[in-house]
């Protein structure tokens, strides 16, 4: 398995090494304060106290021979910088690190960073994104023009076979899978279950409640998502 | 158009007033820190500084007329409850709050957040994932079991038709489309195109350098993105 080494345990850092432990990697958990590394001690498999802005205790701890390395530290802009540094002169392959800021985005990628992550940009943009097309649940962004969202079955489109919808014809997308959602109810329990239709057929029948998994051009499926 | 407010202008709460007012929508922006207020309001609709938790100086700036009210506030959990209790009172119908810490997401829940976001957590995941399966460029959930994910084509397949990788039979995933990258240099400047085949057939070869977009199970796309 790989060596991940994972610097600064703060919101994300913590994240990032809780995800990785639980997907069983093996983590090296690095942070200045003493009670950060304490709280991570119970989940990473190393969890050490020290600075890591100075190469000569990376080296210390072996850091050079890790596949990846985290870089999460936000409020020391410096720090960060000089950590990433140190990591692309120890050699470190895949340098991950956490920006705060588009500034900080750009020094990172110049000095070495083979992967900068922006957490409240990307989330952000999400929720505006949600907030601006609500009727899209989710979506893949395959191109700048084409893309693969979920939408709700537009209420046009209830009780039709997938043939008589005009999808392509006249909605420009092409339907790659339909979600339905059955609930049932077995001694007062309900649970709900998500059937995917990965080969949906033009004699399908869309109903209430269903999802249609659809393949096209934003516009066109921002429109489409928009039909009354 | 919606009435949004965005309610704490940390670096979450001031990239979702800048990604909504890049799509062309009005903003109340709201800080209890001037400099937060004044550097936000180059760019919001309206800027305003005071302390939200207040339900009378909300109802004083018309907050309860809002469509969505978006409630980014990390540190003082307090001060975020209370603000979107105070939300909830005054029917703002979509309240999207930020949380900290899993307890946080949950009481965010009970107290009658619409949509509560973990940023951290979030992309944590999303990095955590890209480490543990680096073939994976992007993917899309259906359900807990189906996803829609884009792989490097693998060294197997290039140089064969598509009808020839037995991408169903044999790797029980369903391909969705092909991106392929040209790369045209033009009076020396080089410029990357991206195509989508849409519409794969059989007799597609695949070739170096294209992405595959396929659908299938989880854990059959990742044994599929590990092909040597
Ligand atoms: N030189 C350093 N060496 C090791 N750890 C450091 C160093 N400088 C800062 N840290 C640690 O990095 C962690 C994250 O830093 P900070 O809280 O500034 O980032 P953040 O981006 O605000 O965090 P979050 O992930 O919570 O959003 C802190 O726990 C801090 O103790
Ligand atoms: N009662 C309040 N009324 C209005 N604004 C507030 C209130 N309390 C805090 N804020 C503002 O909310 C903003 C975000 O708060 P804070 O920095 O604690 O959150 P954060 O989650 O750490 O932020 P970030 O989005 O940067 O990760 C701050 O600018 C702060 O001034």
């Amino acid at each position: 398995g790989k060596q991940i080494a994972v610097i600064g345990l703060g919101r994300f850092g913590s994240s990032v090494v809780e995800t990785l432990v639980k997907k069983g990697c093996e983590i090296l958990a690095i942070d200045i304060k003493e009670e950060n590394v304490k709280a991570i001690s119970k989940v990473a498999t190393h969890a050490v106290q020290c600075d890591a802005s100075d190469i000569r205790t990376l080296q210390e701890l072996g850091v050079q021979n890790m596949d990846v390395a985290v870089v999460s530290i936000g409020e020391d802009v410096e720090a960060s910088v000089l950590i990433v540094m140190a990591l692309k002169e120890l050699n470190v392959r895949e340098i991950i690190a956490k920006a705060v800021t588009p500034l900080h985005t750009k020094i990172l990628e110049k000095i070495g960073a083979t992967q900068v992550v922006y957490p409240e940009r990307d989330i952000a943009i999400r929720v505006a994104t949600h907030i601006v097309s609500p009727n899209i649940i989710d979506s893949l962004a395959l191109s700048t023009e084409y893309c693969i969202s979920e939408i709700p079955a537009p209420r046009g489109f209830i009780g039709k076979m997938l043939k008589d919808t005009s999808i392509r014809s006249m909605h420009r997308v092409n339907i790659i899978a339909i979600k339905k959602t059955t609930t049932e109810v077995y001694k007062g329990k309900t649970s709900i279950k998500e059937i995917v239709n990965v080969a949906p057929s033009g004699e399908d029948l869309v109903m209430e409640g269903d999802v249609l998994v659809i393949l096209g051009r934003e516009d066109d499926i921002e429109k489409l998502s928009n039909l009354k």
